[in-house]
């Protein structure tokens, strides 16, 4: 079954929460004998893998995720799927060749914010919307 | 850096590609334009363990901010404002929600002037920032203008101070220049803390032109009026310690439907 995604405490000082790091970092093995269902995966952006953390005050990282998996028939209530990518996926079942499965991609985002120094040394708190993958469906 | 990553639980790594030079740099830049940076920021000082006033209190707002969006699931994160006209002991605190900013800069003081007691009466002290950074395509919901009050030369003790702040609207040669005021605030002479004021409507002004940004002008004075110098009444400024150093916060909120730049 795929491991469902642990639910963390929020994060108390900017220690990195996980020891995946980016760039390039999936958390899941790709297995071709097991099919995966779609759903969200482990993705950490580290500025200080980036070498930033001589203008970015905080955080030294965020926790971006990514979606992958199968978009394949039944695509049951844990797939958060459209009618749309049910019928879709009905109609790949009878033309697999003509009609692809529908995709597994984000279905909720949210922010991100960053604390960083200008060139002038002002400082500088920006939030950055659709940054952070709440839930994966099929589309 | 082409090592092998490992995976909690899992002995297999994931052999991670080499990036060539080039394709760094590609992805510092694209990860620099998604965040709305044209480029990589040079500060003059490192980032790590910020000592002056205005990054604390931005860190302050950053944790307050965080802890929000960990709490959150999907709804807005918003951006804290402090209380319009506080006095604190310690740094600044975060305040409360009063605000939804999708970006908040805290400017520098570059300039600042005094007419203190080797100068005619009325005492006042003058502060200017750099405008520079102002986020395009957001508008200003609110800015603060954040001073330190020690204790000041003794003797006033239990009386009570009148401190005003003003807008410089405009400066002339032969004359005072033309004032504005923005807030006011009366407070006992011993007070210890921060200070905050309201001074939207010069933020607002600022940014529709900058040549309008001709700095703010602060006033101490007694309660019959008498003109105090804001030094001696133990107001900080550029010159003092660099965790009780004067700084602007200004708010700013995204236009409702930004055109999504192509790039």
């Amino acid at each position: 079954a795929a491991k469902a995604p642990r639910r963390r405490q929020p994060k108390k000082s900017n220690d990195l929460p996980h020891p995946n790091r980016l760039p390039g970092i999936f958390d899941d093995v790709h297995a071709t004998d097991r099919r995966q269902v779609c759903r969200r995966h482990e993705l950490y952006v580290s500025f200080q893998d980036l070498g930033w953390l001589d203008w970015v005050i905080a955080p030294q990282g965020y926790s971006a995720y990514y979606c992958e998996g199968e978009c394949a028939f039944p695509l049951d209530s844990c797939m958060n799927a459209t009618n749309h990518a049910i019928l879709q996926s009905l109609v790949h079942l009878m033309k697999p060749e003509a009609v692809p499965k529908a995709c597994c991609a984000p279905t909720k985002l949210s922010a991100t914010s960053v604390l960083y120094y200008d060139s002038n040394n002002n400082v500088i708190l920006k939030k950055h919307r659709n940054m952070v993958v709440k839930s994966c469906g099929c589309h | 850096s082409g090592s092998t990553v490992r995976r909690r639980g899992h002995s297999a790594g994931v052999p991670q590609r080499r990036l060539s030079g080039a394709e760094r740099r590609d992805v510092q830049r694209e990860i620099l334009s998604v965040l709305g940076l044209p480029g990589r920021p040079r500060p003059r000082i490192p980032a790590r363990a910020p000592s002056a006033a205005a990054p604390l209190f931005m860190l302050d707002l950053y944790r307050a901010v965080a802890g929000e969006e960990e709490e959150e699931d999907g709804e807005e994160a918003t951006v804290s404002r402090p209380v319009l006209t506080g006095l604190s002991t310690q740094s600044p605190p975060p305040g409360s929600v009063v605000s939804r900013a999708d970006t908040v800069v805290s400017l520098v003081n570059m300039v600042e002037q005094d007419r203190d007691l080797f100068s005619p009466k009325p005492y006042w002290k003058e502060f200017r920032f750099d405008l520079t950074q102002v986020p395009t395509g957001e508008s200003v919901t609110a800015a603060e203008f954040r001073i330190y009050k020690g204790r000041g030369v003794s003797g006033h003790g239990n009386s009570s101070w009148h401190i005003s702040i003003y807008e410089v609207a405009a400066e002339h040669p032969t004359r005072e220049s033309d004032l504005f005021l923005l807030d006011v605030q009366d407070l006992r002479a011993g007070t210890e803390g921060w200070l905050v004021f309201d001074v939207t409507a010069a933020s607002n002004h600022w940014l529709v032109d900058q040549k309008y940004n001709l700095g703010l002008r602060l006033y101490v004075e007694t309660e019959d009026g008498h003109s105090v110098d804001p030094g001696s009444a133990g107001l900080v400024g550029r010159r003092g310690p660099r965790s009780k150093q004067p700084f602007m916060v200004t708010f700013f909120r995204a236009s409702p439907s930004p055109a999504r730049v192509t790039r």
